[in-house]
């Protein structure tokens, strides 16, 4: 695993996030089931909370954009570039940004499977960067996996532990 | 400092695409020509991915620079 340069975190233990925009590739539901089980799979390893606002400006803005979204970090149309995210702090910070001409999935089959993609967008988030390990949720590339099986792996685990440390019940 | 795309075996294409993704992906504060250059950004990438470090862009690494992918850089320093 890997920090961002200057190992920026988060120092509340509260993060809040919202979701701007969503995709037309699934149910609005749905993306917001998986966008909290993504960051219940980080909030289960450190003492972190994450809490949903849906006004205002949260800690984590979470949208999908096609093209120049405003941020000097264009898509590129489907393929290649799927999404980014930033490093935590203000503004932009912990922001995360899904590139709406992919083909987004909850699950197995043609597309991106859009829980792969925000755990691992959400990592930076909260401050990693990416991984050599190719089992790694970190590691840069996308891979098709069932999200039945989808986790988080030792590395992925030992990384954000080092931000934040581990929870008292773990 | 140019990659020699002659020995390398891509297309024109894939050439342009390979120097946009080190460009991209491992980036470099400093000044330093040296480290800007796309030899050592690309040695840097064959690194983080585990292969063997030799500097020349190869079919394989253009394979991998193909792979869909996060936006974030791998090496940012």
């Amino acid at each position: 695993y890997s920090l961002m340069p200057d190992s920026p975190k988060w120092h509340s233990r509260e993060v809040t996030y919202r979701i701007m925009s969503y995709t037309s590739d699934l149910p609005q539901f749905k993306v917001d089931q998986i966008v909290a089980k993504a960051l219940r799979m980080w909030s289960k390893q450190i003492p972190l909370k994450f809490r949903r606002v849906r006004s205002g400006t949260a800690d984590i803005m979470i949208g999908f954009a096609k093209g120049d979204h405003g941020d000097s970090l264009p898509f590129d149309g489907p393929g290649n570039t799927l999404a980014h995210a930033f490093a935590p702090g203000p503004g932009l910070g912990g922001d995360a940004h899904f590139d709406k001409d992919e083909y987004w999935t909850d699950g197995d089959g043609p597309g991106v499977n859009f829980l792969h993609a925000a755990t691992h967008e959400f990592g930076h988030s909260l401050g990693l960067g990416h991984s050599s390990d190719p089992n790694a949720v970190m590691y840069p590339t996308y891979g098709n996996g069932n999200p039945e099986d989808f986790r988080l792996t030792e590395d992925d685990i030992e990384g954000i532990q080092e931000l934040y440390g581990k929870r008292d019940d773990l | 400092l140019p990659l020699s795309r002659e020995a390398a075996d891509v297309s024109a294409l894939q050439w342009e695409q390979a120097q946009d993704y080190l460009r991209k992906f491992y980036i470099h504060d400093s000044k330093a020509k040296e480290a800007n250059s796309l030899v050592v950004k690309l040695k840097e990438m064959q690194k983080f991915f585990g292969l063997p470090v030799t500097g020349k862009l190869s079919p394989q690494i253009v394979e991998l620079m193909q792979k869909p992918r996060c936006g974030v850089p791998d090496v940012a320093k």
